[in-house]
């Protein structure tokens, strides 16, 4: 699971 | 995903799908900062490296796919459409872009989580997003009007700034792991650029 705030957001 | 990055998202995609479709549909950039665009659709490029090395979802690679097409379907369009081109605002957009791209790229060589051209480049995009909108922001204020659409691309900007600090705070409450203070600042930095360019807006 990707949790690793922000390399998982625009 | 919740609720405050999906309207965060949906605000940035309009922001950039509006101004790329008004431009096309009038055949005018008036008003429109050239650099700004410029800065953008570096900072997509730069920070979407990832695309072929980290799949997170099929909804973050489209939306990536989607932000690095349309913002250089922009800068195409404003350098390249016979028509489009005529109407840039040359003598108004002024501001010494490039000044902002190395400034980025330097701080970007100093502060990042691994000295990796991936990372380096990451962080390269977060600090140069934060400041890209200032071309924009100086064209506004020597034209000294706001049309309809860069009232509406601003809006949609600012609007995407705002629920992207509230997902922050959202995942900052709910989420265990988040220390990444290099994108938070830089966030809050180019949030209150928006709140300066609103201000700019509504006293309008």
């Amino acid at each position: 699971k990707h949790s690793s705030f922000p390399k998982d957001e625009l | 995903m919740n609720i405050f990055r999906l309207a965060g998202d949906m605000t940035h995609l309009l922001s950039i799908l509006v101004l790329l479709l008004k431009i096309y549909a009038t055949k005018s950039c008036s008003g429109i900062s050239r650099k700004t665009q410029d800065l953008y659709a570096m900072v997509f490029v730069a920070r979407y490296l990832d695309l072929f090395t980290d799949f997170i979802s099929v909804y973050n690679s489209i939306m990536k796919v989607v932000f690095i097409a349309s913002s250089v379907a922009i800068v195409w369009c404003m350098r390249y459409h016979p028509m489009v081109r005529r109407s840039y605002d040359r003598e108004l957009d002024t501001f010494r872009h490039y000044f902002l791209v190395g400034a980025s790229f330097a701080l970007a060589l100093i502060l990042h989580e691994k000295f990796t051209v991936q990372e380096i480049f990451w962080a390269f995009s977060i600090y140069l997003e934060a400041v890209a909108i200032l071309p924009q922001l100086v064209m506004l204020q020597r034209s000294g009007n706001v049309d309809n659409l860069t009232g509406q691309y601003v809006f949609f900007l600012g609007a995407y700034r705002a629920f992207y600090i509230l997902n922050w705070i959202y995942r900052y409450l709910t989420e265990a792991r988040f220390s990444r203070w290099i994108a938070c600042i830089s966030g809050v930095v180019q949030t209150a650029l928006y709140a300066d360019f609103f201000y700019y807006y509504f006293i309008r």
